[in-house]
Formats: C-alpha cells, structure tokens, sequence
C-alpha cells in the first residue's frame, strides 16, 4: 500500500513560491474558500469530462491532493502497436497496447498525489511495441502538472509534442492528454462509500450496528470506538435500525471535520496524523485504488509489482509472519472469529488484525476483488509464496523464531517440542517441528474402527456435502469431484461426509492418519495458493478447495471403505511434504507428512 | 494450510458434537488424535446389522 510513503501535504501558505503567488494572484479573488479545506480550492463548473467533482487549481497552496491523469491518444507518424507510460515522483505507470495504428487511443486514467513539495513535472514516454524484442522508445515530453492545472483555458485536455529521446529538437507525434484535481470532498465521500461497501457483508447497502461497528474498530480509534452507538444513532435519521449508505458518508465526512475517526489506515495499518485529514483522506483513497485494481491504468514495471506485493502480502493471517510490529497487539483493533475450543469446552477468539480482515474481504469478496485474481495475482501469489519459501529456509530467518514464540506464547506448548529451540536452524524447520512422542495421545489406539482428527487445527464436519455448502463452503463451484479430481472421485465419495481441518500460523503443521489402512496412491493437482481463511471459503465468488494446489491420496481400510485425504496449500504455505509413500501400511495416528512455507 | 478427508456415503458417523457446531457454522478446535468419529459397519463386511438404518414397523 501506500504505507511506506506517506503523503506529506502541509497547510503553511507562507511555503507559496512567488511565481506561484504571481500565476494565482488573478484568480485568487474567484476562489470559493472552504475552511477546513483551504488547500485545495477548486474553481467549480469547469469544462470537460470531470466538471463538477474534478477541476482547476488556481494557486500553489493548492497543489495538493489527487489529480487525475488522463492519457487520451496520440498521433504519431507510422503505424505500429503503441503504450504510454507516465513517470511522476517514483511512480510509473503504464496504459493497454494500442492496436496497430498510427492514431493509438488508449483513454487510460490514473489518479496522481499531488503534494505541495513534492515532483510536479510528469514524463510521458510513447513505445512501439515488439513481441520479440524489447519496446523502443520513440517520443516523450515532459509536462509541468502545476502549470497544467493552473492555465487558463476552458478546456481540460491539450496535445503535447512527442521530442525523439535522441534528439529533442525533432517532433515525432503528438499526445493528448487531461488532467483535472479531484474535489476533497467527494473524495471523501466517494472513500466513505467504497469502504462501507467492503463493510456491508450482507450486501443489502445497508449498515448493521455491527457492520458499523466493524468499521470504526478497524480504523483504529478508541474515542470513537466507544462512541460507535452515539454515531450510528446520529446517522440513522428514521430511526429504522440501518443506515443507509449515502447517509453514513455524509455522517462520517462531517464527523471527520469536527473530531476524525481514522487514526489508521485500515489497507496498509500506518497511523495516520489527527491533524492533516485532507492528507489521511488521500492516502486512503490511493490505497484503496491500489488495493482494489480500480483504476484502469496500471502500474509500471517494477513499481507495480512492488505495490501490488504489498497489497497481497495482507491478504492472508500468514502476514503476521513478516509484520509482528504490525500485527495483532497495535494499530487497529483485533477482528475475530469464535472458535469453540473442544478440550476446555469454552468458546475462544481466534484474533486476527482487522486491517486483514478487511483486506481479506475486499479481495476475496467483492467481484472486484477476484477480478483482480484473473490479471496477473494468482502468479504473484505463488511467487510471494515461493519468496517466502526460500527466506524462511535461509539461515537468517532463524532469528526470526524466539520472535514467533513471543507472539504466540500463549498457544505454543514449548514443553511439548521434540528438540531444544538450537536445534533448528532455519524458521521452516521450526514451523515443521516434531512432537515429543506421547505428546499426543491416540483415541481408542486399539480400535481401528474409531476415526481420529488429523491435526491441530480448526475442524468442521458434515454428514454430506449439501450440509457443507449450506453451512460453510460458498463457493460456487465447489463439489467432491471438483475437489479430489476425476481421477480419484467416485461415486461413494460423491455424497460422502466431509471433514475439514484449518491449520492457523502458530500450530503444530504435520498432519498425521485419521484411520488405519493402505495408502493407495497420491495425485498432484497443481493450483493457486489463495488464503484457506473462512474469509474466503465463505465467500460466493471464490473457489478454494476446488481450485488451490493441493496433494490427493486414498486410504484403503477395513472399517471405513476409502478415505480421500487431501492436503491443500495456501498463501505463503504452500509447500506439501509426505513422509509415507504410496503401499504403506499405516496406524491411525502415524504422521503422513507436513506443510512448510514455500510454492 | 488444510486437510480435508473425504469419507465415502454412509461410513463414518461423526462425533456428534462436532457436527453440531459445524451445523452453527462454528469451528471446533481440536488436536491430532482426538476422536473424531466411529465407522457405521455393514452387516455383510462385519456380521452385524446396521442398526442405523434399521426401521421399526
């Protein structure tokens, strides 16, 4: 996300450069000044596509908040395949291929920050494009977005000549292009809304306390947080128990003038500064673009792939991993799930940082969300999952596990752990620790006609798979032979019981037999490594089990018939190890193999 | 990670408290080894009628 850059806008007007006292001294008289929001005055009504929310600046303490890029088309002077690509501060970012033409349109838009110290100047490159060698550049020009935004001219869109990079002086085409600064205050509203979108888990366009509720514990702020009742109340107008969305953004945009409710950004976690929210409200906003893929240009290059990792790197628990400080004890409060824990017959929160949660719902909730999954995030995901392999098998990541104990020393049993905490070298081998033998006693060992759980983990079980998709697995497409594959799917198991174990990041990761037979074969189904969260087994538009990696075997035995066990991988955790193999005769209770960090 | 086993129709009879929660959309936590369900057995593979699907008329 945006975390690692954060927007520095300030509200000093005594920082205005001369020149840009002298461009806006005639306009200046003209302006609308809003009070909360006198950094950004916006000269409403202008020309263009974007009259209304987007416009003007009209001075230099103006320049700041998000501006709209728009790349129209180009008219160069030979046919070929044409991108654009726009360079402003450390961003890139690129448009789609054109088709062959010498009049590319790509009407490509991306939203910008603006900060009152930061670049002003954007590069735009023009490329042919070639399927077998590297696309070459043929024009640029380079555009001074302040004098952009503050020219005076009625229309929102200008051609720039295209200079050839060898030498500047020849004109090689033209671009057209527009820019406009969007309204602050639609760009809160329009932030309020999507994020209550993402909130509303019920889809009816309506907040629930609880949905509310939700909301405010994940923006961080404790004041508020007890207050949540007093809010709801305040934007529930009829009194009808629900609010609607308009009314909440119109609340929460007022709300954020008298005394701000955002203390943290609920997609990246940075705590936001109480005193800047035009500031906070940007950083949101772009965070949220990022997250959700919705702009239509995307980023270039490396810088794409960097912000996009970020965004992903939330989309599973498994990011505690790499973000202790982060994690679950600071920044915003805990989301849960309820857990009952069988052996103390007592209901238990398992915690999981609500910025995750919220992120997890964006992505593998929202059409939106899964759209992104079909441009490119499904490799990213097996890539963040191979790199995390290879870390947590370097030696260095060894550090890293006194660390891990830390955080989870209330549910990791040292006592239990096979060999002394020296004993591992690397955090994989840590993560894949062996128990002391007895540490887990075998229910009715002698009776092979007594099923055992096959992990420390989450069970679920139902009688059939009607049960199973009515009460837990959403996903559309899901069904037994999706899941185990033609090759193994019979018709016994077509309407056979289901029982599923979650394994979460602090538990125990080898899974052992759940009955006594004969291994008759493995089958390999490769796949992607979404999260295994009930975030997304819950969710309509996602397919975990039937479309994640995973590793199928059958058990032959003699008081269960056959027993599909499938092993599945996910996000970060994607490496499957068994440690019998296919004839083996096994005991109930014996371990059949591992899940370690990796692809 | 997860595993999921896949029991073929009518030969496991699940623990019932473990079904009862899953029927609340409600994960139990539970550890390796712990019973998890007993085999319906056939009267042709085992000698003995099943009694569960036996009907009183």
């Amino acid at each position: 996300g945006h975390g690692s850059s954060k927007p520095s806008v300030t509200d000093s007007s005594d920082d205005s450069t001369t020149e840009g006292s002298n461009r806006s001294s005639s306009l200046f008289s003209r302006l609308h000044i809003h009070r909360h929001h006198r950094r950004l005055r916006l000269h409403r009504g202008g020309s263009g596509s974007h009259s209304g929310s987007h416009s003007k600046l009209h001075a230099a303490e103006d320049f700041a908040g998000i501006a709209l890029v728009k790349l129209i088309g180009a008219e160069m002077k030979f046919k070929d395949k044409w991108l654009a690509c726009i360079s402003f501060g450390e961003q890139t970012f690129r448009t789609a291929i054109s088709d062959h033409t010498d009049k590319p349109i790509w009407n490509s838009e991306k939203k910008l920050l603006l900060e009152r110290n930061g670049p002003r100047v954007a590069r735009i490159s023009v490329f042919e494009t070639n399927i077998l060698s590297k696309n070459n550049l043929v024009g640029y020009c380079e555009i001074d977005l302040y004098e952009f935004l503050t020219r005076d001219s009625d229309s929102d869109s200008e051609m720039f000549d295209l200079l050839d990079p060898s030498s500047p002086d020849i004109i090689v085409g033209k671009i057209s292009l527009s820019c406009s600064v969007e309204d602050p205050i639609e760009t809160e509203k329009s932030f309020v809304r999507r994020i209550l979108a993402i909130v509303d888990y019920n889809e009816d366009g309506k907040l629930s306390i609880s949905e509310f509720s939700d909301l405010i514990d994940a923006f961080g702020n404790q004041l508020a947080a007890d207050k949540k009742e007093e809010l709801f109340k305040a934007a529930d107008q009829n009194g009808d128990g629900v609010v609607s969305m308009d009314e909440l953004a119109i609340l929460l945009a007022i709300q954020q003038e008298k005394e701000p409710l955002i203390n943290c950004c609920p997609v990246c976690g940075e705590i936001l500064e109480v005193s800047d929210k035009l500031n906070n409200m940007v950083h949101l906003t772009l965070c949220f673009d990022e997250g959700t893929g919705n702009q239509v240009m995307t980023g270039g290059f490396l810088t794409d792939k960097q912000a996009s990792y970020g965004w992903m790197f939330k989309l599973s628990e498994w990011a505690n991993f790499s973000s202790y400080d982060i994690g679950l004890k600071s920044g915003s409060r805990s989301s849960h799930i309820v857990v009952f824990d069988r052996r103390t017959k007592r209901l238990v929160e398992e915690l999981i940082d609500a910025k995750i949660v919220l992120s997890m719902r964006a992505i593998y909730q929202s059409k939106i969300g899964l759209g992104l999954m079909d441009t490119g995030v499904k490799e990213l995901l097996q890539s963040i999952s191979e790199m995390q392999g290879k870390k947590m098998n370097s030696i260095e990541s060894a550090k890293d596990i006194p660390e891990f104990i830390e955080f989870f020393k209330d549910q990791i049993n040292l006592t239990e752990i096979k060999y002394p905490l020296e004993h591992f070298k690397t955090f994989n081998e840590f993560f894949i620790r062996e128990l002391k033998p007895g540490a887990r006693p075998i229910a009715c060992l002698e009776r092979d006609d007594v099923a055992v759980c096959a992990a420390d983990s989450r069970l679920i079980a139902f009688r059939n798979v009607e049960d199973s998709t009515r009460f837990w697995i959403k996903g559309r497409k899901f069904s037994i032979q999706g899941l185990l594959g033609k090759e193994i799917c019979s018709t016994a198991f077509m309407d056979g019981s289901l029982v599923i174990f979650r394994l979460a990041p602090q538990d125990y990761h080898r899974f052992h037999f759940p009955v006594s037979g004969t291994i008759e074969h493995f089958v390999d189904i490769p796949g992607c490594l979404y999260t295994v969260n009930p975030i997304a087994v819950n969710s309509k538009y996602c397919n975990v089990f039937t479309e994640n990696k995973r590793v199928v075997s059958v058990l032959s035995t003699k008081d269960f018939g056959k027993v599909a066990f499938v092993a599945v991988g996910a996000t970060m955790v994607g490496s499957i190890t068994f440690t019998k193999k296919k004839g083996d005769y096994i005991q109930k209770g014996d371990e059949f193999g591992y899940f370690s960090f990796g692809g | 990670s997860t595993v999921i086993c896949v029991f073929e129709k009518d030969t496991i009879e699940i623990d019932e408290d473990l079904v009862a929660n899953s029927a609340r959309s409600l994960e139990t936590l539970v550890s390796v080894g712990m019973k998890l369900g007993v085999s319906i057995k056939k009267g042709p593979e085992t000698g003995l009628p099943n009694l569960e699907k036996c009907v009183l008329e």
